[in-house]
């Protein structure tokens, strides 16, 4: 009974361990606040921009959003000093703050306006769409 | 739903995005402006406010004949693999290494700009405003586009022809000095755009604003180089023409990379 009363003892243990594991641990793993691409749309038309904008109507921008949880080479494209920095937080979590997440990877996006009246002008925006996030 | 900049959105943990609170009219604003600040504009363009945009025009066209058959939906492509059969523009192997290079693509309206002391010959002034290049931008090209029309009143006037482009000097004292800019030859009957390179004008006129004199067009026919036309004669639409067929100028530029902060 002693024997079985110690192993029920480790168990439960080991299974709140299991839990505040973030190897292990899918809940924290696959968090929906975990570091991601987020949806955003710059609306040209919603601006009612729509008199000077030729094209496009608006294009997607999206943002990145999240925590920067362990693992952070899971899905999150992170940096290997962002890997440091999650233990030095871990440590002092009350003065050293976790990475950011942020874009990893911006594409360009080309707008089409009337300068003036008559005169037209297309212009390439680089790093202006996010195309992947990860922590920094 | 068109509202999008009414409100401040959130995440609200669940992949769905609620409304944390209803954003200001001057709040809106400001976000407006911040955006506009990074297109690289103080404000909007002048003269657009309220006006139905022209984009039936020949320039607006041709920019927008390039956005859509070259660039397309991912930006990262080359330019080659996007082209299609363009639209009526006819776009060139040079006309796309031009747009791949790219950063800006600026059109110019053609203007029947008025300088006294000029004569009227048979040929065509041009005249663009030059005056919104931003400063800084290396100019890769530029090319002059007339609108050639197979339908053509007077048939005596069939043939060969050469179409000729100057740049204007100086006309001071009802004297007029002509550089040779570039010439492309044409026959009656030939229906659809022509270009002339004009990168060394465009170029002179952003280095010198006070030089912009304009283009002088000058038509004769291929084996007779004094007699000159006037270029309706042979079919070329003018400033006066259809709106989609006006003559118009375009301009390809590489950005400097410096970031454009212009002040409000």
């Amino acid at each position: 009974q002693k024997r079985d009363a110690r192993r029920r003892k480790k168990s439960e243990s080991s299974s709140l361990d299991y839990r505040s594991n973030p190897y292990t641990d899918p809940a924290i793993q696959y968090s929906s606040r975990t570091c991601k691409i987020q949806t955003l749309y710059v609306s040209f038309k919603d601006l009612k921009w729509q008199d000077w904008i030729i094209a496009p109507d608006g294009y997607d921008a999206y943002y990145c959003s999240g925590e920067c949880n362990f693992p952070l080479n899971a899905h999150m494209n992170a940096t290997n000093h962002a890997i440091v920095q999650t233990l030095v937080h871990l440590v002092s979590p009350g003065k050293v703050p976790k990475p950011c997440c942020a874009p990893t990877k911006l594409s360009a996006i080309s707008v089409l306006y009337f300068l003036d009246e008559s005169n037209v002008i297309l212009k390439k925006y680089k790093n202006m769409v996010v195309k992947s996030c990860g922590c920094h | 739903d068109g509202q999008r900049l009414s409100g401040l959105y959130v995440d609200n943990g669940l992949d769905q995005t609620v409304v944390h609170r209803v954003v200001t009219q001057r709040e809106k604003r400001e976000v407006e402006h911040e955006i506009l600040n990074l297109l690289g504009l103080p404000d909007r363009p002048r003269n657009t406010g309220g006006k139905v945009p022209q984009v039936k025009r020949s320039a607006p066209k041709f920019l927008l004949d390039i956005y859509k058959n070259t660039l397309g939906e991912d930006e990262e492509k080359p330019v080659t693999l996007h082209t299609q059969t363009s639209g009526e523009f006819d776009l060139t192997g040079q006309d796309l290494r031009a747009i791949d290079q790219s950063d800006v693509i600026m059109s110019f309206a053609a203007h029947n700009h008025h300088v006294a002391g000029v004569r009227h010959e048979r040929g065509k002034r041009l005249w663009f405003d030059v005056s919104e290049v931003p400063p800084g931008e290396h100019i890769i090209g530029a090319e002059l586009r007339l609108y050639q029309s197979s339908d053509i009143k007077n048939h005596r006037n069939r043939g060969s022809y050469m179409i000729t482009a100057y740049r204007v000097l100086r006309t001071e004292d009802g004297e007029r000095e002509l550089q040779y800019v570039d010439s492309v030859n044409t026959t009656t009957g030939h229906e659809g755009w022509l270009t002339l390179n004009v990168s060394e004008p465009l170029q002179h006129w952003v280095n010198n604003p006070d030089g912009n004199r304009g283009l002088y067009l000058s038509v004769h026919p291929a084996d007779r180089s004094v007699h000159e036309m006037r270029p309706e004669d042979i079919g070329i639409v003018g400033s006066r023409g259809d709106a989609d067929r006006q003559p118009f100028m375009v301009g390809f530029f590489k950005s400097s990379g410096i970031r454009e902060a212009k002040v409000r």
